[in-house]
Parts: structure tokens; C-alpha cells; sequence
């Protein structure tokens, strides 16, 4: 099961559109996908859709109650599944915090399930706690959304520092798969000077580093107010919009995903 | 010492950009004004020009180490002070979560300098954890950036329910002045939408509600790319493009907000 976790801990660069969009645009292509949410927003939860009752299991018993995830997941459609979230798991982290497992409860909780899905995408929320942790120990790649300002662009090395933590003491098969440019506005000053940038950064990768032969996609996903409206429809940007250059741009960058695949 | 904490848990909806373009504002207008960097990306710290050296005391040791403010505080420019971030601080509400007074650790540090300033503005982390709720327990009012999209209207309740709970056990002075509506485009239907929802919500408010009286306040902040450079240079709004739409919003912001002064 190739697994991307959707990391950036800078806040609203479109970790959660770019994780339910190539969710959908992967199931589209006939794979079977997990979404997992692991953001106490719950926006990835929201924007497929689906709205748990008080009393559904979600994500945080899969940390503090050991609930299986077969207890937890639900069908969004045929091919795509997702593991909801809810705001209970802004308390998962303290009280997972004593655990001798602590980093491995997510990638334990997935281990039975690991043949029966093809990829596996996690929305994380904007933060680099034990809940982003536990998305790298079960991740085989970090897909990174940036947005092109200089705001965006500082938090990289301490991501990058985070993810070499994690390949070095948890997960040695994680790597960067790469950057993928959102909110892009074409022919900014700005949106030059940090692609440049980043690019450069990865073509200097060293053999070892954990970005070697990470890139800038291609598929950068341009500003496009449906992906902001889509998700009140609960809705994919393909069910509401398919002929929006929101609705073009995932499906490209899924595509890209699909062809830049490394041996497991 | 009037104590504005700009929060809101959803991720990039302007409020560092809030917080130190309103901090600089206010200290235009001859206000003696303490900027806190509650967040450990430290984006305000660097929105302002200032880098801590590698053993410069920061909030950090203000939670974990209990450094007096005095040893931590630096001058930005004449009326503007700055209590600076740093990544360490992603740790810190682990090492305080068993503390007595967790919650209070900020307003405690505080104390000494009450009548030092006329203003505080607090820059919060994307999340409702322990950081922000001492943010919220200093605090007189709380500042709330709205982008007006689904997805960051969606965690306004929740942010609602937060300091309804400070309120009642930690800080009864506590109150929401208002939301701005952050990264604005006139005339989008989802703009319109979100404005008109938050409206009628606080229009609705009961006497004993802590949004009792709160707005949406005229200000509305345009979307402006010079805003997304500027931090790049180390510097505020007003230093960097004085007579962009940028500076004018926030200019008319920070005066509103001193016009909306209640007796504390
Ligand atoms: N390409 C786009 N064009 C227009 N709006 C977008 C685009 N991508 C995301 N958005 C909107 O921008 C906002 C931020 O995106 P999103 O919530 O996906 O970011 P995030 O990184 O998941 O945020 P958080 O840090 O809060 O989890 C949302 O309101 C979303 O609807
Ligand atoms: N009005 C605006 N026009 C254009 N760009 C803006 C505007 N306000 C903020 N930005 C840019 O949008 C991005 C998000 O803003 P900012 O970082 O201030 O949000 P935030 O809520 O503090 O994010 P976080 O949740 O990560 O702390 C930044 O790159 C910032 O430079
Ligand atoms: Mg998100
Ligand atoms: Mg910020």
C-alpha cells in the first residue's frame, strides 16, 4: 500500500484539497484509496461528505481506544474509503503522550489492512506533533503543498529536518516525493522566486538526503474558487466542478503522482 | 494593558499577517505596543526582522523556563516591542501539561508589565491547544481572521466553544470583538455568503454570550500580494509598500479597532 502523507505545518497552503483531490482523482483512475484524516478540523472528514454522529468511532479511538480500523473506516464510493476524524483528537496527543508506542499506533492499526487498498492518502493537520509523527512512521512518501510566498517557503527546512528524524529512528523506506505548487498564481514575482528556489534546494540533494529525487511537480494547481466551494457541497472537485481548471490540475497531478512511483 | 489575541484554529487565514500589520498600526499612532509570537513557526518574529541567536531567550523559556519577560522582550522601533518565537516552542505544551497553573503561565509572566503597555497583540499557532488557551487567558478580547471560504467558517463554533470555556473557569473579562474578513475579494459569492452568515450569528448573540456586541468588522483585508512580500524583507506593511491597499486596510482596521474600545 503506497502511502502519502500530506504534510506542511504551515497553515492553509491545501493540505486538505490536495489530499481529498488526488484521494478522488486516484479512485477515479480505478484505485482502491484509503483517506485517512488526521486533523482535528476534520475538513477532509467534511469535504467528502461524511458527518460521524456522537457516537461513530473516528480516528481518535483509533489512537486512544485501539478501536480497529475496520470499526472506523466507511465507503465515500466504490473505490475510495475514508477514516473520519473529529475534534476529540485535539486531546489524542497528550494522552497518547506516556505510550511506549506512541510513533507506531497509526502504522500498527494499518497493518492488517495493507493489501487490501492500493494507496493511501493522510491529511494532516498544520502541526509537526506526535499525530504528523505517526503519519511519517506509516507514510512511504511526504507529498508536500506549498504555497509560492515566502511565509510558505520558511517552514520547509524544519519539515524536511522532521522527516529525516523520523527515516533516521522510525521509518528508513520514507523519502520526499516532492513539492507541489497551490494557490499558484502564474507570473508572480513570488511564485518565481520560489519555485526556483525549491528546485534548486532538491537538485542539491545528497544520495543520503531524504529529498533525493524530490521535484517540484509539474501539476502546480492554480487558484480556482471552485476548490473553495466544492467542499460546502460536500463534495470532490470532480463531482462539482469536472470541467474546471481545479478538476484539471488534480487529475494531472495525479497522474504525475502515478508515474514518479519508486520501487516499494 | 488592552491584550488582543489574534486566533483562529484553521491555518492561513492571515493572522500572523493580522497581527503584526495591526501591532505596527497601533504603534504608528504613537500606542505602545508588546507583539508576542506565540507560534513556533515564529513567522511573526521574522515578519518583523528580528532572528533570535541560537542561545537568545524566547517564549519558549517564558512557558518552559519561567525567564522573566524583561530578559526576553526586544525593541522593534521606537514604540514597538517584540517577545520572539522559536521552533523550540513546538515541545513546550508537553513540558508544561503537568504543570499547576499550565493555563496561566503567560498571564503570570505578564503581570510586571500591565501599565509598560498601552496594547498587546497575540499571535497565535494554527490550533486550540495549550499555547492558545494561556493566549486566551491574558487576553481582554479575542481578534478572530476569517477568510471568507467553506472550509475556514466551518471551525468558527469550535473556536466559540474555546473561549466560552476560558471565560467561564479562567478569564471572565474575556470577550470576541469581532472577525475580519482576511484575503478578501469583493463581490465572490463566497464572500457574500460568509459575511452574511457570521453577521446574522453574532446579530443573534445573547447578553450572556462572549460574542455579545462582536462584528464583522468594515475593514475587510483585500488580497494584495505586497502583504505576502513583505515578510520576505523583514518588515511591516507600512515600511515596505506604505501606500499599497495593504497598508490602507490595515491602517483602517487598527483605527476601527481603537474606536471599538469598550471600558475594560
Ligand atoms: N487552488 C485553490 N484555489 C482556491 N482556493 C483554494 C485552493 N486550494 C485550497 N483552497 C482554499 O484555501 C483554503 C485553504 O486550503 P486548505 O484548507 O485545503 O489548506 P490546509 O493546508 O489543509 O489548511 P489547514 O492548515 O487549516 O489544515 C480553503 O478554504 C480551501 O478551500
Ligand atoms: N491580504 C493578503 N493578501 C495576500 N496575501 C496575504 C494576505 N494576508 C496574508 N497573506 C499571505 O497568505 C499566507 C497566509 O497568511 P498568514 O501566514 O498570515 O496566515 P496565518 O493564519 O498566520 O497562518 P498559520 O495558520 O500558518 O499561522 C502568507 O503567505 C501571507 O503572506
Ligand atoms: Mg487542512
Ligand atoms: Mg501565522
Amino acid at each position: 500500500m503506497r502511502t502519502l502523507a500530506v504534510l506542511n505545518q504551515k497553515g492553509g497552503v491545501g493540505k486538505t484539497t490536495t489530499a481529498v483531490n488526488i484521494a478522488a482523482a486516484f479512485a477515479r483512475m480505478k484505485k482502491r484509496v484509503l483517506l485517512i484524516d488526521l486533523d482535528p478540523q476534520a475538513h477532509a472528514t467534511l469535504h467528502v461528505g461524511v458527518d460521524p454522529g456522537p457516537t461513530d468511532p473516528t480516528v481518535f479511538d483509533l489512537f486512544v481506544n485501539r478501536t480497529p480500523v475496520a470499526e472506523i473506516a466507511r465507503n465515500v464510493n466504490d473505490r475510495l474509503s475514508l477514516i473520519p476524524s473529529s475534534v476529540d483528537l485535539v486531546g489524542a496527543e497528550l494522552q497518547i503522550a506516556d505510550r511506549e508506542d506512541r510513533e507506531r499506533i497509526l502504522s500498527r492499526a494499518l497493518e492488517p489492512f495493507r493489501d487490501a487498498f492500493d494507496l493511501c492518502v493522510l491529511d494532516c493537520p498544520p502541526s509537526l506533533g506526535l499525530i504528523a509523527i505517526n503519519a511519517l512512521v506509516l507514510a512511504s512518501e511526504v507529498l508536500i503543498p506549498l504555497q509560492p510566498h515566502f511565509l510558505a517557503l520558511q517552514g520547509l527546512s524544519r519539515l524536511l529536518e522532521t522527516v529525516t528524524a523520523v527515516r533516521e529512528s522510525l521509518n528508513p523506506a520514507l523519502r520526499v516525493s516532492g513539492v507541489v505548487l497551490s494557490l499558484y498564481e502564474r507570473g508572480t514575482r513570488l511564485s518565481q522566486e520560489v519555485q526556483a528556489d525549491v528546485s534548486t534546494f532538491f537538485g542539491a540533494a545528497a544520495a543520503t538526503d531524504a529529498w533525493f529525487g524530490a521535484r517540484v511537480f509539474d501539476s502546480a494547481i492554480r487558484r480556482n474558487i471552485k476548490l473553495a466551494e466544492c467542499p460546502s457541497f460536500g463534495k470532490t472537485i470532480f463531482d462539482y466542478a469536472p470541467d474546471s481548471h481545479g478538476a484539471a490540475d488534480y487529475a494531472a497531478l495525479a497522474k504525475e503522482l502515478l508515474r514518479a512511483k519508486r520501487p516499494e
